[in-house]
Formats: C-alpha cells, sequence, structure tokens
C-alpha cells in the first residue's frame, strides 16, 4: 500500500530490492553459484586506491602538461622509506597524517624558492595546503591582510651586550621582487594579523 | 519527454563543472535555475532528476574508454548532491529526508543494476559515486563549514553533517555483501573509507559508533556465513584478509573503539579466525603501558589499572531477555532452582552453524552464554566497587557460583562455551580482565566438579593454549593467566593425563 | 593460526614502537595492499 510501490519509476528496482532483503532475511546455507559468480565479479572489478581518490573535475590549468617521456611514472612517486623518525623534527606537524604523505616529503626537500612557487600558483590545491604546511614547519608565518609570508629572525648577541638577542623581520615579496627582503623598522608584529595554519 | 529533459540538465550541468571551478558563482547560478525553473521542486521531479543523472552516471562509465576519465559524471553528480544539500533551505522536508530520498532512488537503479540475472554488473560507478560525495561532503563540511558565510546557516549544516554520516552508514548497511554480493568488495573499500571510518569514529559523543558497529558485524556475518571449516572460497579468504588489515587500522587509530565494542564484534565473528579474535580483544586504551605479563612476580591484583572498570558500549543485558529477571535475582539471592532455570535456558532448538576451531556448528545459544558470563562481569565489578573485594573474590560469591553452576550443570558444549566467554573477557588490565582471571583460576583447581574435573581443566587449558599457540597478537589477561597456570604449585599441568595422552600437547606445553 | 602481522603492519605504516603511533586511517588507500598502488589525497582545509 506504500505510494512507492506503486510509483513506476521505482520499479523495477523495488522488486530487486525486496529481493536483497530475502537474502538477508535467509541466507543461503551454502553459496549459490550465482552468489560466487557475483563476488567472483566484485572481486574482478574491486575499485583500487584511484578509484577512490579525491574527485578533479576542474583542474586550472597551471603549467601546460609538457610532454614527458613515456618511461616517466605517472602516478605520484612513492617515496616509501622508513627512516628513523628524525629527532630534530619536533614539529607538532612533523607528527600529522600527512607527514608520511610522499608529497609531504616532496615538500620537505624544496628550497623556499620553490614552496612560495607553489603557494601562489597552486591558489586551492592540495599542492597548496602542503606548501604552506612546510613554510609553517620551517618558521614562516601568513599574514591575512597582505597576503606576504614573514620571518622572524632571532640573532643571539655576543655576552656583555645589553641584549642577549636581536630579533628582525624579514617578508617574501611576492610581488615585485619575488625576494625575501628585510621589514622596516616601523613593522609591527600583530598576531592577529596572522593565519593560525 | 521529461526525462529526457532531465538528461539535458544534468549533461549540462556536467560541462559546466569541467569548466568552472566548483566555486564559481555560475554553478551557485546554475542549482538556482534548476530550483526556479523547477527541475527539482517537487519530489516526484527529485526522483525523476536523481534517476536521470544515477543512469546517465553509470552509463558513461561503462561506455567510457576505460583510459580516460571515467568517472567526470559521477563525480559531477556527487557534487550535485552535496550543492542541494548545502544551498538550498529545508522547510517541508529536512535535509536529512532529501537526501534519503535521492540514496534511495539510486538504490533501486543499483539494485536492479546489480540484481538482474547475467548482467555484466560492474561496482566501481557506484562506488565512485559514493567515494566522491564523501570527499565533497568533507571539503564542503571543513572546519564547520568556514566556507558559509551565514552563521545561521552553518550551525544547520554542522548539526546536519553527523546525520549525513549516519544516512550514509544506513545505506551501506543495505548494501552489505550478503544482500548485495556484487558489491561486496567496493563495499568493504567504502567501509574503510579516508572519509568515512575516521569520521564515523570521532563523531562526538561517538554518534557514528552504533551503525560503525552494525557495518562491521555486517562484515563478520558475511565472512562467518561462507567460512567453513572444510573451505573457504578465494573470494571470500581475500574478504578476511581486507577485514584483518581495516581491523589492524583500527586498533592503531582507535583502539578505545574496539576496547568498548568487544562483546558484539566477537558475538558475530567465527570462532575459526581465532588471530582476527586476537586483534579485536588484545586492543587497548591509547597510551595505556601494559606490565611484563611473563614477569614472575607479577601479582594481578597489584596492577592499579585492574581498578578500572571497562566500559562495554552496547550493554549486555539487553540480550538477556527473559534470563534478565532469574539472572538478577539469582546474584541478589542465590537459589539451586533459579540456577537450573539458567541453566537449562542455554540450548537453542535445533543447530545454530558456528564454525570454530574443531566444530561447525553449536546447539548451544553462545550468544546467550557470552550476555550472561559479561552481565555477571560487569555486575561483579559494579557491586566490588559498591562494597569490598571480597564480595566478589570468593568463591561463595553468587558471581562466581552462577557460573560455577552453569559448568556444573552443563555438558561439554555448554562448558566450553562458557569458558569461551570468559576467556574474551581476560584482556588488558581492567576490573573485568582482574575478576575472570580469579575465577577461571580457581576453576582450574577446584574440587568440586566431581568426575567432570579432568573434563574441564582440559576445556580451560585447550582454550587457553589455542589463543597463544596463534600469532600475535596475545591478549595480556590470557598470557597472565596461563602463565599462572603453568606455574601453579597447586596443580602440575603437565601431570594431567590429556597433557600426556597428546605428546605434542605436552612438548608444547613443557616448552611453555 | 594466522599469519606473522609484521608485514602486514608495515604495509599500513604502522610502526610496532608504541610511542611512535601515528594514524593510519586518514590516508588509508584501500583494505588490500594489492589495490593499494597510488596514494590518496588526505582531508585538508585552506582557510578564505
Amino acid at each position: 500500500e506504500y505510494s512507492a510501490f506503486q510509483n513506476p519509476l521505482f520499479r523495477p528496482g523495488l522488486d530487486y530490492w525486496l529481493e536483497t532483503k530475502r537474502t538477508l532475511l535467509q541466507p543461503h546455507d551454502t553459496m549459490p553459484a550465482e552468489m560466487a559468480a557475483q563476488l567472483e565479479s566484485s572481486l574482478l572489478n574491486c575499485p583500487d586506491s584511484l578509484d577512490a581518490d579525491t574527485p578533479k573535475l576542474y583542474q586550472t590549468p597551471l603549467s601546460l602538461p609538457h610532454p614527458t617521456s613515456i618511461f616517466f611514472p605517472n602516478e605520484t612517486i612513492r617515496l616509501v622509506s622508513n627512516d628513523p623518525v628524525d629527532p630534530a623534527k619536533n614539529h607538532q606537524k612533523h607528527n600529522d597524517i600527512y607527514s608520511r604523505t610522499s608529497m609531504g616529503r616532496i615538500m620537505s626537500k624544496f628550497d623556499l624558492d620553490t614552496l612560495f612557487f607553489i603557494f601562489y600558483h597552486y591558489q586551492g590545491t592540495y599542492e597548496q595546503f602542503l606548501a604552506a604546511r612546510e613554510l609553517t614547519i620551517r618558521g614562516w608565518q601568513f599574514n591575512k591582510l597582505n597576503r606576504c609570508w614573514f620571518y622572524k629572525e632571532v640573532e643571539k648577541l655576543p655576552p656583555g651586550m645589553e641584549q642577549t638577542e636581536e630579533v628582525s623581520w624579514r617578508y617574501f615579496d611576492y610581488q615585485k621582487s619575488w625576494l625575501a627582503r628585510r621589514c622596516g623598522a616601523d613593522f609591527i608584529y600583530r598576531e592577529e594579523e596572522f593565519e593560525r595554519i | 519527454t521529461s526525462q529526457e529533459k532531465m538528461f539535458l540538465v544534468f549533461t549540462e550541468w556536467v560541462k559546466l563543472l569541467q569548466r568552472v571551478p566548483d566555486d564559481d558563482i555560475k554553478v551557485t547560478v546554475f542549482i538556482r535555475q534548476m530550483m526556479d525553473k523547477g527541475v527539482v521542486n517537487s519530489t516526484e521531479n527529485v526522483i525523476q532528476f536523481t534517476k536521470a543523472a544515477i543512469e546517465l552516471s553509470v552509463g558513461s562509465f561503462k561506455e567510457s574508454d576505460p583510459t580516460s576519465e571515467v568517472f567526470i559524471a559521477a563525480d559531477a553528480f556527487s557534487k550535485l548532491i552535496v550543492k542541494l544539500l548545502v544551498l538550498q533551505t529545508f522547510t517541508d522536508v529536512s535535509r536529512s529526508e532529501y537526501l534519503r530520498l535521492m540514496l534511495s532512488v539510486i538504490t533501486m537503479v543499483f539494485s536492479e543494476d546489480q540484481g538482474m540475472v547475467g548482467n555484466s554488473f560492474n561496482e566501481r560507478p557506484y562506488f565512485r559515486l559514493i567515494s566522491s560525495l564523501l570527499c565533497q561532503w568533507e571539503e564542503a563540511s571543513a572546519h564547520s563549514f568556514m566556507k558559509i558565510q551565514d552563521q545561521q546557516y552553518r550551525n544547520e549544516l554542522v548539526e546536519f553533517s553527523p546525520d549525513f554520516y549516519n544516512i550514509i552508514a544506513s545505506f551501506l548497511h543495505a548494501f552489505q555483501p550478503i544482500a548485495y554480493p556484487g558489491f561486496s568488495f567496493a563495499w568493504i573499500t567504502l567501509l574503510s573509507h579516508r572519509m568515512f571510518l575516521p569520521k564515523m569514529l570521532r563523531l562526538p559523543g561517538k554518534a557514528g559508533w552504533s551503525k560503525l558497529v552494525l557495518l562491521f558485524t555486517d562484515l563478520l556475518k558475511f565472512m562467518a556465513q561462507y567460512t567453513k571449516r572444510s573451505d573457504v572460497p578465494d573470494a571470500v579468504s581475500v574478504v578476511y584478509k581486507g577485514a584483518l588489515r581495516v581491523f589492524l587500522a583500527v586498533a592503531n587509530d582507535a583502539p578505545g573503539f574496539l576496547v568498548e565494542n568487544h562483546y558484539e564484534l566477537l558475538n558475530n565473528l567465527p570462532p575459526v579466525y581465532m588471530q582476527l579474535r586476537n586483534v579485536i580483544l588484545s586492543a587497548i586504551p591509547k597510551n595505556m603501558v601494559l606490565p611484563n605479563p611473563y614477569d614472575a612476580e607479577l601479582r594481578i591484583g597489584d596492577v592499579e589499572s585492574c581498578q578500572h572498570v571497562p566500559n562495554v558500549y552496547y550493554d549486555p543485558v539487553r540480550d538477556l531477555k527473559n534470563l534478565k529477571k532469574p539472572v538478577d535475582n539469582y546474584l541478589r539471592i542465590p537459589s539451586a532452582s533459579l540456577s537450573r532455570v539458567v541453566s537449562t535456558s542455554l540450548f537453542k532448538p535445533g543447530s545454530q552453524k558456528d564454525t570454530g576451531i574443531g566444530y561447525d556448528n553449536v546447539s548451544v545459544d553462545t550468544k546467550l552464554i557470552n550476555a550472561i558470563v559479561l552481565h555477571v562481569g560487569i555486575e561483579a565489578a559494579l557491586e566490588k566497587d559498591k562494597t569490598t573485594a571480597t564480595a566478589i573474590f570468593n568463591t561463595k560469591s553468587s558471581y562466581y557460583t552462577l557460573l560455577a553452576s552453569m559448568l556444573h550443570d552443563g555438558n561439554t558444549e555448554v562448558r566450553f562455551h562458557v569458558v569461551q566467554a570468559i576467556a574474551n573477557q581476560l584482556r588488558y588490565p581492567n576490573a573485568h580482565t582482574h575478576w575472570f582471571n580469579y575465577v577461571l583460576n580457581n576453576f582450574f583447581l577446584s574440587e568440586d566438579w566431581g568426575n567432570n574435573t579432568a573434563e574441564i581443566q582440559e576445556i580451560i587449558v585447550r582454550t587457553l593454549l589455542e589463543r597463544v599457540v596463534t600469532n600475535k597478537p596475545h591478549c595480556w589477561g590470557i598470557v597472565v593467566t596461563f602463565t599462572e597456570l603453568l606455574r601453579s604449585s597447586e596443580c602440575s599441568i603437565m601431570t594431567l593425563p590429556f597433557v600426556k595422552t597428546v605428546p605434542e600437547i605436552e612438548h608444547i606445553i613443557k616448552h611453555l | 593460526l594466522g599469519i606473522d602481522l609484521t608485514p602486514v603492519l608495515h604495509s599500513l605504516g604502522i610502526s610496532s614502537d608504541a610511542n611512535g603511533r601515528q594514524r593510519v586511517l586518514d590516508t588509508f588507500p584501500s583494505p588490500w595492499v594489492e589495490t593499494s598502488r597510488s596514494e590518496v589525497e588526505p582531508r585538508f582545509f585552506i582557510p578564505e
């Protein structure tokens, strides 16, 4: 009497759906041939990690795919090395879920220039996220207002001086010089201006 | 026809998403137009549109060249579902009902495709649709829907998100392998999906645990149903390998889930999967350090964490049914008549399939026995907290005598399953492990069994032995208990008849 | 008797020393080694 059973749009799917309820209520004692065949075909079509990957419908053409040799692997390189946990890597992000991925590992080998390039040119992508994560690990901070990355330089002063250390700030100038430049003396660090990544 | 119109709209949607990023205003305008022009403004139209979209998504997968992007339509469809859930205001129907409606339509198409005999059903497009739906929802809901400006709206969506995952879980429950064998491997991959399983494990207030236990028991039931001692179909053994890896990953990431749900999971796990059983029972709370179980100086009562009562997520008392009263009455005021009621209720009409080591079916109600044993343990631990330790650590206590009477009045099969149920509670150091260790030790040394003594001792040794000869992991409580028995001065295992008659066993025991 | 789980744990990226315990489910590619031939993109968040 349910309206769904009267709805032609649900036919004939509903009958097949009901059939599955029967096998749930009285499972076959031994697997019938047809079910074994269905299981076999499911095994053959088993989805793999590429099927499970995050969908990418629209890819901004960042760098036109330059022709690579057919021998290049078309999947990300698997940096599967279980190098012992480096004690120097004690940043709390070193234990996060990205630290053991190949991309995460590859980023840790890039120099600042490359990380800045990825950050400013791969907007909204996973790569941009990883570049920002790596920059943060290296002590850089992102300013939400002027969208620059800043770095606080602490210089130990020799003993005897009235101060023990001198602090200076640098920022990466992505708009003009594409260089890290010293901040002017008038620079004031305001925490609320910086992103908490 | 109206169906062709629906096909056209969906095709336009797919094209649009390939040309602009999904946060482009044109995408929102498209959804707006769908609503204004009546494409999704009624239940009937939502059904028609969803049917068209799933048919096109699956169709385009089947027709595409396998090396091309075969999932574009499925990905676009999952994106559309998320957009419709996020961008629409829901007044006459709720978001949950709306999502259920679309998933129900998908289920009908899926059931026909999977169920048609001689059909070349392929699980992958359906897998991809749900996988992408999970990925897109994760992206939309990240950081409490940070991308949604309107605060009130965000709160609504944040509140809906646990329902989203539980609705997906309930449809996965419908798609379980026993019901849809052609979807089995996709199903296991979805159950362990990185955008699903961690979420269900960590929803606030364990809001995902009930459905998650249901899904894991669906998996175990499927394995139980088609695992025979004599033969295990290849596909089922592949299912087992996948299940083992998933359980190991859960034990690593969220051991608390296994710690609190061991009772229900074991109720559905065929005992023949001894190692998987040990994986589940060896889970220990995060950051707990176990004292060395082989340490001769170890006194289980001195281990601090043995004072803590472990949390059992699903209360076994719910499985006692009409035995709850007799059991609880007996625990309060023991009487022979009550214990007889319990002992005679343990049998099940006919025999049940239950693939164990050395047997294929059982004529006792193993679930009921598991429930009684764990319930008594839970009550004993509560009693100890209320009164004193001696109230339960004595062989005259009703908790102890009820289990003893089940052994005394039971037959071999009952004894075996009662001892198994006790052994399942010998886990990491906690109040249950502590008490059941006491019970098993006293069962082993007791003089009250008359001429059943040898049999009961053999059952105890066999139960412990089969859990330690299996490849690791081994349960801390099992090792401690077995070590104590091996060292027991009051009764040397080596002299027991059943050890001496089987040289291999004698050798193993001597080695241990 | 089950199997030696060491290679299985290794394939999952689960280190045996407890303190190195890192979550694996967030980057879990697939239940089987044979179908885990590439890494999968985990969840991530980019602030506005």
